[in-house]
């Protein structure tokens, strides 16, 4: 466990909680794409198969009952909860997600590190993960002016997984026996990539103190 | 069997 590995955990933690905060506190999921939601319920419930029967540390337990937890539930308050539910705009949020799945597993089958079953579902997830944003940043294209809530959830969201390709760089270099991982580096780096127009707009809002606007 | 490959990292 390295430094850069811990921010990223804890940004991605942190873009959960918010989230988890927006919808709990004001009882609204405005802006927030169910999409994006279900397909990283899909990344966890692909990558964490192992979480009982592969222990690996308490922390990396915990972690991962936490993102399981909090993504099942943000599922659930979107679908389920009488008031959220009342504030998902389904009309915006129609990115046809179930097309990402299928090519992620298809690929997940052609390429992987192992072809058994937990490391096909564990590639599967990483490769999905690369693209479950996606319906996100396209209802933010969408809905003209984000909350502030909403672009702090997405801002965290992307910078987590920057900070895990920090990790991997430090890791190759300090660990002697670190091998090498294209599948996860090169999907992280496709992930990170495709924030990079959002972090663009989101910190010029920050710095500029304006609403964030992403053009149409 | 050979080592399951371990991911280490979330």
């Amino acid at each position: 466990m390295n430094i850069f590995r811990l921010a990223g955990d804890m940004t991605h933690l942190m873009s959960v909680l918010v989230l988890l905060l927006k919808i709990h506190t004001i009882k609204s999921c405005a802006g927030i794409s169910l999409k994006t939601q279900e397909l990283y319920a899909l990344v966890f419930a692909a990558r964490y198969l192992d979480i009982f029967t592969h222990y690996y540390s308490l922390y990396n337990t915990v972690m991962k009952l936490i993102f399981l937890g909090s993504s099942f539930s943000i599922l659930w308050y979107m679908k389920r909860h009488k008031v959220v539910r009342r504030s998902y705009d389904k009309d915006q949020d129609t990115f046809r997600h179930h097309f990402l799945v299928l090519p992620c597993l298809v690929l997940a089958l052609l390429i992987n590190e192992k072809f058994t079953f937990k490391e096909v579902m564990w590639t599967f997830s990483i490769y999905l993960e690369a693209v479950a944003i996606l319906p996100q940043l396209v209802l933010l294209q969408r809905t003209r002016n984000v909350d502030n809530l909403t672009g702090q959830y997405v801002f965290l969201l992307g910078a987590y997984r920057g900070l895990y390709i920090i990790n991997w760089i430090y890791r190759y270099f300090a660990e002697p026996t670190y091998s090498t991982h294209w599948i996860t580096w090169i999907s992280g780096l496709l992930q990170t990539l495709l924030y990079a127009d959002f972090f663009y707009y989101y910190i010029n809002s920050v710095k500029n103190n304006v609403r964030l606007q992403l053009p149409a | 069997a050979e080592e399951e490959a371990d991911h280490d990292e979330l």
